[in-house]
């Protein structure tokens, strides 16, 4: 695109007129969906890539936790990826004459905003929570999938609160609804950081899905394709086992509603920076992400079910 | 616009169960501030803690009291800040 630079970090405008340019320069593939609002009445957009008619689709999403910025980061520059390589790259080229992709980079614009204006290291929403001084839910702990579980906090003051009730989130409940109103969601990926992790379902129990086999071969070979690039090491497995038991997470909602191929990412943190990754190794990140992305994406499309 | 001077980020990697128990319960003493960037829930894999500078010494001398292996992982957190800040509005100008 012009003169946008994706290994900056950028402001939620910003973000916003980079994905108009994507559209505009993209016509006939690129559209922009509105799903929604957030608590602070901020637009919730998705990018929708699509040849034509509505077919089957993947879904991608970024920065449900807002202070992670590589994982908005990553989005955008995938967006323009998978926009700029239709038409050349035969993988994403034979994706997209089947499939949708369907792409929001800011899940939760309002903690964005307020990670990038009022505390760095904001993570939750900014909806208020009724009887108390605190604000915002963890959104990551908010969907309907073993809600209120282990591995999720009832205080409204924890970085890691739950919310009052499942999907009481606008945020989660966008997304619940638009995935619901599609119908036809094949995979769903959503993107996080630190840790370097691919996981799939489940979080709220350690009991293996019936699809644990499929999963795991799937994530160990994107992994291993993510690694190819840059040599950053990918853990592997369920979210339950690679890292704790975490109820209410939006993959164990997303695999419980027929998406058999959902994914979390946990993007990297190589150089020990936690989620405050210097901008210099956005691309790096995207880069190899995008190789592991690409590996579900293709499984998906030959796969259909 | 809230600020972290002197704030650190320790890695800690417990060694056993107990250890983690002892992490978990730090983490509840609210008026120690502390934020887990990556909890502690595996013996022997590394769990991050951003420590506000006021709540250092107390924090390391439970570690150091208790047997907890940890290292300091980020020196100053508003350093960090301040470059991403400073990279950002860099950029701003470049792009305008």
């Amino acid at each position: 695109s012009g003169n946008f630079n994706f290994a900056a970090y950028h402001t939620l405008e910003e973000i916003s007129q980079e994905m108009d340019n994507i559209v505009a320069e993209h016509p006939g593939l690129v559209t922009k969906v509105n799903i929604g609002q957030s608590f602070e009445k901020r637009p919730m957009n998705v990018l929708k890539f699509s040849t034509g008619g509505d077919k089957p689709a993947i879904w991608l999403d970024a920065g449900i936790h807002a202070r992670e910025w590589v994982t908005q980061a990553t989005a955008l520059w995938t967006a323009n990826k998978i926009a700029s390589d239709y038409g050349s790259d035969p993988s994403i080229t034979s994706i997209l004459d089947t499939m949708d992709i369907f792409l929001l980079p800011v899940t939760n614009p309002d903690g964005y905003v307020f990670s990038q204006t009022k505390n760095r290291m904001w993570r939750k929403t900014r909806s208020k929570v009724s009887g108390s001084v605190c604000v915002g839910v963890d959104p990551n702990r908010n969907w309907d999938a073993g809600f209120g579980g282990p591995g999720a906090s009832n205080n409204p003051c924890s970085d890691s609160y739950h919310g009052p009730r499942a999907n009481s989130e606008v945020e989660v409940k966008s997304i619940v609804d638009f995935i619901k109103s599609h119908g036809r969601i094949k995979a769903f990926i959503t993107l996080h950081s630190y840790s370097q992790l691919l996981m799939f379902p489940y979080g709220y129990t350690c009991a293996k899905s019936d699809n644990f086999d499929e999963l795991n071969e799937v994530a160990q070979k994107a992994a291993r394709s993510l690694t190819g690039l840059h040599g950053t090491k990918y853990k592997v497995g369920a979210i339950c086992s690679v890292i704790y038991q975490a109820s209410g997470s939006t993959i164990d909602w997303t695999y419980s509603q027929g998406i058999k191929y959902s994914f979390t990412f946990e993007l990297r943190d190589t150089g020990r920076y936690g989620f405050l990754l210097p901008a210099s190794q956005i691309i790096p990140t995207a880069q190899e992400t995008w190789l592991a992305l690409r590996t579900i994406m293709e499984h998906t499309l030959n796969h259909p079910y | 616009r809230e600020t972290f001077v002197g704030d650190q980020v320790l890695e800690v990697i417990p060694r056993n169960e107990e250890q983690i128990r002892h992490l978990v319960n730090l983490e509840a003493e609210e008026h120690l501030q502390l934020d887990f960037w990556k909890s502690p829930t595996i013996p022997g894999e590394t769990a991050h803690v951003r420590v506000p500078f006021v709540s250092a010494q107390a924090v390391k001398a439970f570690l150091e009291s208790q047997g907890i292996a940890y290292s300091i992982m980020i020196e100053d957190v508003q350093v960090l800040l301040d470059k991403e800040d400073e990279e950002m509005l860099l950029n701003q100008r470049r792009e305008r």
